[in-house]
């Protein structure tokens, strides 16, 4: 139904100009449906300006810059109909050691509505956790599973 | 509704029974690089997704089961079980604890298989398996499932596959 | 001409395994041809089987070994026939901190044959450089460079 | 032969004139997300890749030219120049420093523009141009430019890509 689609548009763009707003500490972005009267004609198209600059096309934006424009956009969704359960694996491999803490805190709050399961190597993202799964190999490629304790002094490896 | 445990028997660099807990809220998984991160990733989709293979990184399903390591001999078998805890009834099943289980077996052909799907340790049907999980909002090519290497991926999609996420949400 | 591609693999494919065991501290990979009687009517393989663990098909490899894997071949060719510059952007992205210091290691010494301008946001990998540019923007999306200077406490973002 | 130097003007987020210096060995480029470490990049395959404008994230040549920022007016052209130790002469010029430079002006047509080489400042034809580079072993589409992401091509091309690249060095 059209309907039903503009209705969750406009509140998911509306979430997603509040979120990419905090994770870009200041930037602009927002959805445009190509066909507003005929949404299914069309596509989804993203707008962005980062904090202090203008208006830039995706593919022009930096590695950082496209997951947190991707990562505000899944918020959104979340915010408007959350699902249970999130499995992000990685997401933070592009982001500088601020931006791994934005997105830490972010999923710490948003984990009070659904589950988050987040695989990552970076001690910036890790330590908002609730909880730290570690795995490790002992040289045969045999995985093993230790230490679910609470987010302290993990190093890069999990180690 | 939030996933309990993982059990894991034989999948991919889990050998023999490993049974994983994990709580509600913010979970990490760390660890070296080949450890098995990504592998319980992997073993979360196996069951949520039995219609797609390429999401676990497997040419065939049979590759995910224990290879046997450098020495070993491969297994025959693997399982997967997710237990959720379903007090909200979100999974449209009356109870308050759900096991979901994905089992395959080899057979005697080369690369052949038997794949076998568990409600609460009940044989299920394909069908019945995928529509409890798109019920409950947990299927496997979701936007809440993001694999290593994908987060771009839905700025790099085309404006219409991204309105494909609206449609799907609506 | 065949013989001169011949002679380019075997080569390469003898500097790729020792580099690949170095790299994942003892594991195997080794390149095929695979119409070795006529190799432009094949393509070229790799097999890998990282540190005690089995042969791998290339799909099932973790982020990070595929990562090696591919940093190994690079290395393999500037070996045999090294190019006078190497421009690489966050190879690191996948590597866990252990890795990131291999590589580190390892351009550095390599670094005596060649150029390499590296891009990365990990102290494991950049505290191995011989030098450090630093880029930054004032908040007005314009670039600029500073402090040119060795590696010295360098933190994630390059501040 | 090695990188002496990179002169910038208005190339991406590089406003006015820039000169970056570069020595031999190991060098690291740090800073934050969105900063300018992979434009750098891209300003060195601009003039090392003449062919190819998707090798470095723009749809179109003038993309590359400063867009004026959040207020500012564009700039109408951009100029880079890549600074050579050429002592071994490994570059077919006769000189011990080679400066290899690529200018682009918009035209008054929309996404209109005018591209210039040069060598040692004078004019260069774009062949000429390009067989200097692949002379010398850094034409922008080798094996020895890693762009942001692409790490795992190697082992993610067909083995008939990857056999390409032998080809290439033999
Ligand atoms: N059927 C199998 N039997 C045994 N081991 C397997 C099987 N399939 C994959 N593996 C191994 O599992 C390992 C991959 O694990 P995984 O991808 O979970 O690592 P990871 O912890 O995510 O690492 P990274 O940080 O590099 O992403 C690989 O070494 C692979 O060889
Ligand atoms: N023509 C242009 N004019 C002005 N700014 C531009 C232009 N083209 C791209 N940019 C900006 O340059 C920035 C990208 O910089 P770059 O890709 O070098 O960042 P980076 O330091 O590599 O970041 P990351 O760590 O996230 O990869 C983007 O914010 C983009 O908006
Ligand atoms: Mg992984
Ligand atoms: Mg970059």
């Amino acid at each position: 139904k059209k309907y039903a689609l503009l209705k969750v548009y406009r509140a998911i763009n509306d979430n997603f100009r509040k979120i990419y707003k905090e994770m870009s500490n200041g930037g602009d972005a927002y959805l445009i449906l190509e066909d507003e009267e005929n949404p299914f004609n069309g596509g989804l198209v993203i707008k962005v300006k980062p904090p202090g600059k203008g208006i830039k096309p995706l593919h022009a934006l930096s590695g950082g810059e496209k997951s947190l424009t991707a990562l505000a956009f899944i918020f959104a969704i979340q915010q408007y109909d959350p699902s249970p359960i999130y499995l992000l694996d990685e997401v933070d491999m592009f982001l500088d050691g601020v931006n791994s803490e934005i997105l830490g805190r972010i999923i710490r709050r948003n984990a009070s509505s659904a589950q988050f399961i987040v695989m990552s190597l970076r001690k910036a993202t890790i330590k908002f956790a609730d909880y730290i799964i570690g795995v490790a190999n002992r040289g045969d490629g045999i995985s093993r599973i230790y230490a679910h304790h609470v987010p302290e002094g993990v190093s890069e490896n999990g180690q | 509704m939030y996933l309990k445990a993982i059990e894991l028997e034989n999948f991919k660099s889990f050998v023999h029974k490993n049974r994983i807990d994990f709580k509600q809220g913010f979970t990490a998984i760390s660890g070296p690089n080949g450890s098995g991160k990504s592998n319980i990733g992997d073993a979360i989709l196996f069951v949520l997704g039995p219609k797609s293979s390429k999401v676990i990184r497997a040419s065939k399903l049979v590759d995910l089961i224990y290879d046997g390591g450098k020495k070993g001999k491969p297994a025959d078998y693997c399982r997967v079980s997710l237990i959720f805890d379903n007090s909200d009834r979100v999974l449209p099943v009356d109870s308050n604890e759900v096991r979901l289980t994905r089992y395959i077996k080899r057979t005697n052909k080369e690369q052949g298989y038997n794949s076998y799907f568990y409600i609460n340790d009940e044989s299920a049907r394909l069908q019945d398996f995928v529509s409890l999980l798109e019920h409950a909002k947990i299927s496997a090519d979701g936007y809440n499932f993001v694999k290593q290497g994908d987060v771009t991926r839905i700025v790099e999609m085309t404006p219409v596959e991204r309105r494909g996420i609206l449609d799907e949400i609506s």
